[in-house]
């Protein structure tokens, strides 16, 4: 009883309770039946004792995706929080996701349980990883795409803390637009 | 207030044995 009524008093507390999404691609199921909640958390502590029970992402097989979400906004483009927005894009190569790819989901994860964003990671709703055999993406998914001052700030912030060099160029892009287009073809609303 | 962590504080909980 001690120890737990001490757990509550030294965990640290986040700003916004998160959930994790695992998908895997099984062609014969609808897309919903094969995303799952995995878990949620609202503590430093927490967060970490997911993160190292779970596969890295350089691990996972072609086609799976996690999501990490504030809690109560699903890791789709018709979530009502989520269908007026964009994402920040990073396309990855090939050889990457063995030198680069959980570095940099690992950043991700950091930002936005960590409220990187200033005043604006209100608009944040969540990120997304994609293992995908041509080249694995991440991406920030923002609530708006017509808030230009917090969608461009959250990109110059995570592009600084992605260490990307100042020659790379990051784009977002609408769901909208990424709904009715190939994604590949999507045209960046803002880039940084 | 808002309750922002930076990453060096996050990664310093990375490693902290669990509560059991």
């Amino acid at each position: 009883k001690e120890s737990v009524i001490l757990e509550k008093v030294i965990k640290h507390s986040l700003q916004s309770r998160w959930a994790l999404w695992f998908f895997k691609n099984v062609k014969s199921q609808p897309w919903q039946c094969n995303l799952r909640l995995v878990t949620t958390f609202n503590t430093v502590e927490d967060f970490w004792s997911l993160y190292t029970h779970i596969q890295l992402a350089s691990k996972l097989s072609s086609g799976c995706d996690y999501s990490l979400f504030k809690d109560g906004i699903e890791p789709m483009w018709e979530d009502s929080r989520n269908k007026r927005g964009g994402r920040w894009l990073i396309t990855l190569s090939k050889q990457q996701r063995h030198s680069d790819l959980d570095a940099l989901w690992l950043e991700t994860l950091l930002c936005l349980i960590g409220e990187a964003f200033d005043e604006y990671s209100e608009e944040v709703c969540g990120a997304v990883i994609n293992i995908r055999a041509k080249g694995d993406k991440i991406a920030i998914w923002t609530r708006e795409t017509e808030n230009r001052e917090a969608v461009t700030h959250i990109g110059k912030v995570y592009k600084e803390r992605l260490g990307l060099s100042s020659k790379v160029v990051i784009g977002y892009q609408a769901h909208a637009d990424t709904a009715t287009k190939s994604s590949s073809l999507s045209k960046n609303k803002f880039v940084v | 207030g808002k309750r922002q962590y930076d990453r060096d504080f996050l990664l310093g909980f990375q490693y902290m044995p669990a509560c059991v």
